[in-house]
């Protein structure tokens, strides 16, 4: 999922 | 999104604005690295590659748009429309030397070995370095001009708060991710004497003069 590495950081 | 995170993005859109502006205005580069403005475009470029096919929020979503043109209008400005004003005299650090180790890093420490992971652990570590070309070329130079120097204050200070947003995810979410955070550290380090300067001597006014 997205928040798991950080993804949702730009 | 926490508030270390969005006063950490907001500072770093407004250092890419301080140094679009700056150019734009003083239609003049001088004084700033043109291989630095080079690698931050690749920086956006191999970590924002998902921007079309994962959708997260409206605001990510149009914060990498901007990113990424803003970068790619800075070396347009700086390598076409004022190159007149380049300095490529002092702008000489061999940027080979980031990409290379960079890249060759990526493949070997990641999460998963698919293009799109590699892409953006290799975006991750080229960002820590990123910026050694302008320091270097303020090194080179001995002074840099205010406005430089907060954009190099605004730029260095979002990193900086990136680490305590992963602190504070850490505390809240209790997870971390430890090439981000490796590599924001040393990022956010090659900052320290610059942020020493800025301090030291910006805010009281003077010139930001390296001593010789």
């Amino acid at each position: 999922d997205l928040e798991k590495y950080y993804k949702d950081e730009l | 999104m926490n508030i270390f995170r969005l006063v950490g993005d907001l500072s770093h859109l407004l250092a890419i604005i301080i140094l679009l502006l700056k150019i734009w205005k003083t239609r003049s580069c001088a004084g700033i690295s043109g291989k630095s403005q080079i690698l931050f475009a690749v920086v956006y470029t191999t970590r924002y590659l998902d921007l079309l096919t994962t959708y997260v929020s409206a605001y990510n979503t149009v914060m990498k748009f901007v990113f990424i043109v803003a970068s790619y209008a800075t070396v347009y400005l700086m390598y076409v429309k004022f190159r007149a004003t380049y300095d490529h005299n002092h702008d000489t650090f061999r940027i080979e030397f980031l990409l290379v180790p960079c890249f060759i890093l990526s493949l070997l420490i990641n999460h998963e070995f698919t293009v799109l992971e590699v892409m953006w652990t290799f975006s991750i570590y080229l960002e820590s370095v990123a910026i050694l070309p302008q320091l270097f070329l303020v090194s080179k130079t001995g002074e840099a001009e205010s406005i430089t120097s907060h954009y190099l204050f605004a730029l260095g200070s979002y990193r900086a708060l990136y680490l305590l947003n992963w602190v504070y995810r850490y505390m809240a979410e209790d997870h971390y991710e430890l090439i981000a955070i490796v590599s924001g550290v040393v990022q956010t380090v090659l900052y320290c004497d610059f942020f020493y300067l800025y301090i030291t001597k910006v805010l009281k006014g003077k010139k930001l003069q390296l001593p010789a």
